[in-house]
């Protein structure tokens, strides 16, 4: 099946928050969100990566007008869940190569990450499903990351 | 825009990968991915949360039938990618809430979080977007995770 690419999403207005270090047992998962989502807070991406030594990172990006709430709610509202450090990031800007049959991915994700590198862009984070390549990096890299890719695309 | 869960997809025959340690700078996930693509496997998901040291974690998953010759290329065939240490388990399941409108996803996701905590199944990795939530957990824990997930959807 060959992919279809449909178009380069952007978005530039989020806050990113990571909490490093969070213990990978069960319930910290929805011991983070519970009550993000309780707070009526819309969240975009989630991405947590395997832990290597008992503890992981989550990290989730939300709308700027959020963060305020957000970071409180995450430095004194969480119950039982533990991590070592909150990192906030609202420097980030979130681009997405949009498209459909990208099932095996291999072959639109290697163009658009030698398309990121090439014009010396660093991935912060990387998170895929079979219509969305979703790469975080930093806002200054926007412009050109959406620039290169639609060239890359021929969009 | 109220979610609609339209079902819950599940994968049991996938390898998953870890480059533990990669450098976070610009060309290793294009140099990790390249030689990958090239070799004709299909990636799945692919997951890399932010460096909190100027290193990350590079995850993705595999059909089992192509793991013994991505092991092959990542052990020997990576080109001026470095990375400490390289983690493959066999032993994973991917299961995914799909839907449409999980735009806000605290929702959702935070029902999906909680009902896999009250069964005591550890998350692994999560990757999110607006159609798909998707977590990767252990192999053992994938009926119990299939079978409470519907009940938690009214599925
Ligand atoms: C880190 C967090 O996701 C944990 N593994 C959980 O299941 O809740
Ligand atoms: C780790 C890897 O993704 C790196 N940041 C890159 O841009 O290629």
């Amino acid at each position: 099946e060959q992919p279809i690419i449909t178009g380069i999403a952007m978005q530039d207005n989020q806050t990113k928050f990571t909490l490093h270090g969070v213990e990978d047992t069960p319930g910290n998962a929805s011991g983070i969100l519970g009550p993000i989502g309780d707070a009526g807070i819309d969240v975009d991406v989630i991405v947590q990566n395997v832990s290597v030594s008992g503890k992981t990172d989550f990290t989730f990006t939300i709308g700027n007008s959020d963060a305020k709430k957000a970071q409180k709610i995450l430095e004194s509202n969480l119950i039982k869940v533990n991590y070592d450090k909150l990192i906030v990031n609202n420097e980030i800007g979130k681009v997405s190569i949009v498209g459909v049959g990208m099932r095996s991915q291999s072959g639109v994700a290697s163009i658009a990450f030698k398309t990121l590198a090439e014009n010396n862009i660093n991935i912060q984070m990387i998170s895929t499903s079979e219509i969305k390549i979703t790469l975080v990096i930093s806002l200054k890299d926007m412009n050109l990351a959406v620039k290169s890719l639609h060239k890359a695309f021929n969009l």
